[in-house]
């Protein structure tokens, strides 16, 4: 038997370009997070509690994708979905089209625990989501303006950016010139997760 | 897009992803990260959670493959990532974190770096962007 082991990610993806603030500010958060994920599993909790609990964090801060900072949709809204699974017993639960609850991995986790099901989505999940008495906020909580701006700028290059965001201002120029296409769209078009 | 995998000291395997999804995106567009099997996984022998473009992960069922190239084809966990990574996204881009029950950890990806961080019992901690 091996001792533990934790892995988080913010996305995958990342301008070339991309500051070195910015660099910094996303090792500072996984960093962050790894902590939190270690002092849990000194304290022997289990696995199923310490993934829900290192997901909450990077869903709170608004740096990557998910929860406070998600990604917006053509209509300016945030629309989040979440999924956990327990290998013991392979247990499972996942939430879609969640708009108003602050911490969707932990509706997932709720929808695998007190639920007959594995998934709920849309106004299943925020009836579920009242029912449950999980903390729920506006949309407009999720909405940042960086990807207000952002947004702008994939409406403006009419596309879908996957898990990317727009490179800074001060970064496109630079990313501009670069050859690399992905997707078959140039890598200017793109930003990190 | 944001995920975790865990093994514990009991050796128990978990995996979680939360996400907002693409920018721009269609309204009721479902991508990757629910779906068990695509954007997360565990069972007793592995978690794994995936982020990048969501249509070629769902398509190549990336998180469960991992398990079942551990499980069939007898791969360790890094390079189950690696077949994985390389054999199952076809044109699409994407990573993905991954731990064993035996207390391993390992990471992959195909596009321009990934956000990520990992550490273990015996004291190893690595916390990277890029390659």
């Amino acid at each position: 038997m091996g001792g533990w082991a934790i892995a988080v990610h913010g996305g995958a993806g990342v301008d070339p370009n991309l500051p070195l603030e910015r660099q910094e500010a996303a090792k500072q958060l996984l960093t962050r997070c790894l902590n939190l994920g270690i002092a849990a599993l000194r304290g022997s909790l289990p696995a199923i509690d310490v993934v829900e609990l290192v997901v909450r964090e990077l869903e709170t801060d608004p740096f990557f994708n998910s929860g406070r900072g998600s990604a917006l949709t053509e209509n300016g809204t945030v629309e989040m979905e979440a999924s956990i699974m327990d290998g013991e017993g392979r247990r499972c639960g996942a939430v879609s089209g969640v708009t108003t609850v602050k911490n969707p991995i932990s509706l997932a986790r709720l929808v695998m625990d007190k639920s007959p099901h594995s998934y709920l989505a849309f106004s299943g999940a925020e009836e579920f989501a009242k029912k449950q008495g999980v903390e729920l906020v506006d949309n407009s909580y999720f909405i940042t303006e960086d990807n207000v701006g952002m947004l702008k700028l994939a409406k403006e290059a009419n596309t879908i950016l996957f898990d990317y965001r727009i490179p800074l201002e001060t970064t496109c120029g630079g990313a501009m010139e670069s050859p690399i296409v992905m997707n078959g769209l140039p890598i200017s078009v793109y930003a990190p997760e | 897009t944001v995920g975790c995998v865990v093994v514990d000291g009991q050796g128990r395997c978990a995996a979680a992803t939360s996400t907002g999804g693409l920018m721009n995106k269609m309204t009721g567009r479902i991508g990757d990260s629910p779906l068990i099997g695509a954007g997360t996984y565990a069972c007793d022998l592995c978690g794994v959670s995936c982020t990048g473009e969501g249509e070629a992960i769902i398509r190549g069922t990336l998180a469960r493959d991992v398990a079942a190239v551990m499980e069939y084809k007898g791969l360790g966990l890094q390079e189950a990532v690696d077949f994985v990574v390389k054999k199952r996204l076809d044109k699409g881009f994407a990573g993905l974190i991954a731990v064993s029950n035996t207390g391993e950890v390992a990471y992959g990806f195909n596009c321009n770096g990934m956000f990520r961080g990992c550490a273990t019992e015996d004291g190893f901690m690595e916390v990277g962007i890029w390659e």
